[in-house]
């Protein structure tokens, strides 16, 4: 199984 | 005042189409260097980026920057309004609460406005550095299309692994597994139908299939597709939009539970 990460995670919000 | 025209209408409809399935509502910035606009989807999964460029527009005008919040669903209706080889103009006042989009037929006899109301939106933007990634890879997007709508009849995820000359596309599901081999081009005449395969260091990642299919809605924009994929950041896929500016997606990998 494998999880799926949300795009936020990676880049900070400005 | 904002106000832009482009010579062809086909290529903004082919925009929206890039854009509506992924995300509802959006803004557009507008500057002097172009229109932008960045979104991530409902889920917040994956993130599309788009860039349009005063240089590949007829004419640009921008006296202050704005944005332009809009429901994609009505933009692109209003967008199908147009032929594709009408020209089309985008006009909104500073502090205006429409955007009229104004085509005109190539011989100039037929005219048509729509004003659509814009939104107060509130979007958050996200910071994405730039950065190089291990591999790059540069394919037909129709190629590509048509591995990530095959391989979605096996399983969910697909799992992309780079090598030095070549990359794997695999799936595995219920019913079965499948692996498809795309080569890099040793000769090829046109470059359109190129495949290369830039490798600082292989990799392994896996994918939602379901976005992918979603981002392969921009085929239609570029003969070509890029995928740029480092380990543990998300793959970018990007299409370049010629003279104009590109459309990018930007999805997390899947992470081994």
């Amino acid at each position: 199984d494998s999880w799926q990460v949300g795009i936020i995670i990676y880049y900070l919000i400005l | 005042m904002f106000e832009c025209r482009l010579p062809k209408a086909e290529v903004l409809k082919k925009t929206m189409d890039a854009l509506k399935d992924l995300i509802k509502e959006a803004v557009w910035d507008v500057s002097a260097q172009g229109l932008s606009l960045q979104s991530m989807d409902s889920s917040h999964v994956s993130l599309v980026q788009v860039t349009l460029r005063t240089e590949g527009f007829d004419t640009f005008r921008c006296d202050k920057n704005i944005a332009l919040g809009v429901n994609m669903d009505t933009m692109q209706k209003l967008m199908k309004c147009a032929s594709n080889d009408d020209n089309i103009t985008l006009k909104s006042e500073d502090n205006g609460d429409l955007l009229s989009l104004i085509f005109e037929s190539p011989n100039g006899e037929k005219t048509s406005e729509y004003e659509m109301k814009l939104m107060d939106l509130d979007i958050e933007q996200l910071g994405i550095p730039d950065q190089e990634y291990s591999c790059t890879i540069k394919m037909p997007s129709g190629e590509f299309q048509r591995i990530c709508r095959d391989l979605s009849n096996i399983g969910e995820s697909v799992n992309i692994t780079v090598v030095k000359g070549g990359v794997d596309f695999s799936a595995k599901g219920d019913i079965g597994n499948a692996k498809i081999h795309v080569t890099e081009s040793s000769n090829v005449d046109n470059e359109k139908d190129a495949v290369t395969v830039e490798v600082n260091e292989p990799v392994n990642l896996t994918f939602a299939l379901r976005y992918l299919n979603f981002f392969t809605k921009a085929t239609p924009l570029s003969g070509q597709v890029s995928l740029s994929i480092s380990p543990d950041v998300p793959l970018v896929v990007a299409y370049e939009i010629e003279d104009l500016g590109h459309v990018k997606y930007f999805l997390a990998p899947k992470i081994e539970n």
